[in-house]
This record gives structure tokens, sequence and C-alpha cells, in this order.
């Protein structure tokens, strides 16, 4: 607004209509140690609209009845600054009543990269307008989630179902036995496995270093879960035995330059395989939670 | 990991198409200069340390 090469453009709010509703849910110990997250559902209870209102709205704004609901994650920076990410967001229609379930399995993936002690998990839900403008319907207003009351009094209140497995019987057990030869029952484990670079017809007279390296792999099979579960999220592969950790290889190759031979040191990624884990085969990579 | 991927591998890395076709002859007198060799171990003691999360 300081410079004379920009003229000012002064805004203004359209539209600022929205109910939030800010949910706090005390997860320290709710999630069993040495356990994965599979799944957080969210379930809010949709309060049915009295006929009288649902009968007024078609009146007003036919064929239109639904309004936005949006799940955010609500994290307060050290400084006290706020930060909001989206979660799950969906239409909703205000003919509907009863459990509406919400994934925010990415929110408490969040809350589990934060630095101890974490505060609270904080979900902000929002009901808006479906589309914006004067004749918008104003559907929004009818929605009504039943909120958390007196003790005792809460029947319909916010829940927060947490789906986790134990890793002691679904997870990877580390290194492989080496005494003990691979079957088909073996569990997932990191085997060793040695790539010898001199024996290789295309290496040579040109990687200088190293001869050799230990590249390791992942073998075995992982236990898979209920049928229960995969009925519930039937998107997800089978739980496979994978390389979760890796890292990189660097080597020194002989280049020409100009005529001449002369070493260069290069890296290679993803060679070495430094962790197996058991993991769902289409599971979503959790987003890491930016600075 | 296979033999094939690392080629595969090296390659990209170096962005080239084929394998250098090297003979005995170009590496003889071919030292590695400290200052390479040391850059060399310290990507190595670098990859102990870093790990990279796969999928």
């Amino acid at each position: 607004r300081f410079s004379q090469n920009f003229r000012e453009v002064a805004g203004r709010f359209l539209v600022s209509e929205a109910s939030t509703h800010l949910l706090v849910f005390a997860m320290e110990q709710r999630l069993p140690p040495n356990s994965e997250l599979v799944q957080a559902v969210l379930r809010l209870f949709q309060e049915p609209v009295p006929k009288a209102a649902l009968r007024r709205h078609e009146r007003l704004f036919p064929g239109s009845d639904r309004a936005r609901v949006t799940v955010q994650w609500l994290h307060v920076r050290d400084d006290g600054s706020n930060r909001t990410s989206l979660i799950d967001s969906r239409l909703v229609s205000i003919h509907e009543s009863g459990w509406k379930a919400l994934d925010v399995t990415e929110a408490v993936n969040f809350w589990q990269q934060l630095h101890r002690p974490r505060q609270p998990l904080l979900l902000q839900v929002s009901v808006q307008r479906e589309h914006l403008g004067p004749l918008a319907s104003s559907a929004h207003r009818l929605i009504r989630f039943t909120s958390q009351g007196p003790s005792g009094a809460g029947q319909g209140e916010p829940q927060l179902e947490l789906h986790t497995l134990d890793f002691r019987d679904y997870g990877a057990q580390g290194n492989c036995d080496p005494k003990a030869p691979i079957t088909e029952g073996t569990r997932c484990c990191r085997q060793e496995m040695y790539i010898d670079l001199q024996g290789l017809k295309w290496a040579e007279n040109w990687v200088l270093e190293p001869p050799g390296f230990l590249a390791y792999e992942c073998v075995g099979t992982c236990q898979q879960p209920p049928e229960s579960l995969t009925f519930k999220w039937p998107f997800l592969g089978p739980r496979q035995c994978i390389a979760s950790e890796t890292t990189s290889l660097p080597m020194i190759v002989s280049m020409e330059e100009g005529g001449k031979r002369r070493p260069q040191v290069v890296s290679l990624p993803n060679m070495r395989v430094q962790k197996c884990s058991c993991a769902w085969d289409g599971a979503p990579v959790p987003r890491k939670l930016a600075p | 990991l296979t033999e094939e991927q690392v080629l595969s591998s090296l390659l990209q890395q170096l962005h080239l198409s084929k394998v250098p076709v090297l003979g005995k002859a170009d590496m003889e007198g071919l030292v590695i200069p400290a200052h390479v060799r040391a850059q060399y171990v310290a990507l190595l003691q670098r990859s102990h340390g870093t790990r990279s999360r796969g999928k």
C-alpha cells in the first residue's frame, strides 16, 4: 500500500456466515504405545430439523438443501499464533439426521508429530453455505450437531473413534535371524543381501568405490487384520512387508572430462534398506507437519 | 534391490543413457584425489545418519 507503483484495492467481505465449533480431545495415553493408527473417525450427531422449519426452507429455497461441513485441525504454535489444516469437507443435507462420520486420521497424524508435552487435539468444525451470493440457500443455519452437554447428559455428543493395530502382532520384527531359514511363515524382517559390484561386468573399470555394499531386503509376511477391519476400509490392500526407511549409497565413479578420466562422487538414493515395516498396500503416505 | 536397479540409478544420476565403455588402459595411473575421497567418506557418514522415509 506504500508503493507508488500499485493502486490500493480495497477488499470487502462478501459473506461471512458460518457456525464454528471447536472440539477439544485430551489425547495423551489414548493411543497405545507401540501401535499404529489405522484410522481416526470423528462422529458428530446431526440433529433432525423441525418439520416446520424444513417446510419454510423448501418454500424459500426449493431444491437447495445442503450445507458444507468442514473439519480443520487447529494448531496453536508456541508463539501463540494459530494455524489450521484442512482435514475433511463434505456436503450435508438438512433432510438427514443421525451420526455423521468424518475421517480425521490426518489430524491425529499431525498431532502425533507435535513435540511433547502435546496440546490436546483441537478440531474446528464449521458449517457454511454451499454457494455464495444473494440468492444462496441458508440451509447451513438449519444444520446442528449435538454439542457436549453437562456430564452424564451427553447423548449424541461428539466422539473420536481411534482404530489402532498393535505392532507386536501386526508389525515387522527387525532383522531376520541369520540361523533360521526364510519360509512362508517367517514374520516380516530385514535380511542381509550383499551386492557385489566387483563381480559385475558393467561396473568394471567404471565404479571405483565401493567394491560392494550391504543393501538388505525385506522378506517374510505380515499378519493381516481381522475381516471386520478390511470390510471397513475396502480401499486398502493387504499389509505387506516393505522397506519403510532407506538410505543413499555414495559411489566414486570414473568419468570422462575433456578426454581425461577423473574420479567423481555420486550418491544413489534409496539403495540400502534401513528398516522394514508392515504397511497397507494403497494407504496414503501421512503428510509431514510443516514447520 | 537388483543389480539392474543399481545400474539404472547410476545412469540416471550421471545423466547417461548407457554404460561407458572403459578399457583397463583408461584406469592406468588413475588415482582418487584426497578431496574426492573425503567427499565420498563424508557422504558415507551422512547416509548412515540420515534416513529417508519410504512408502
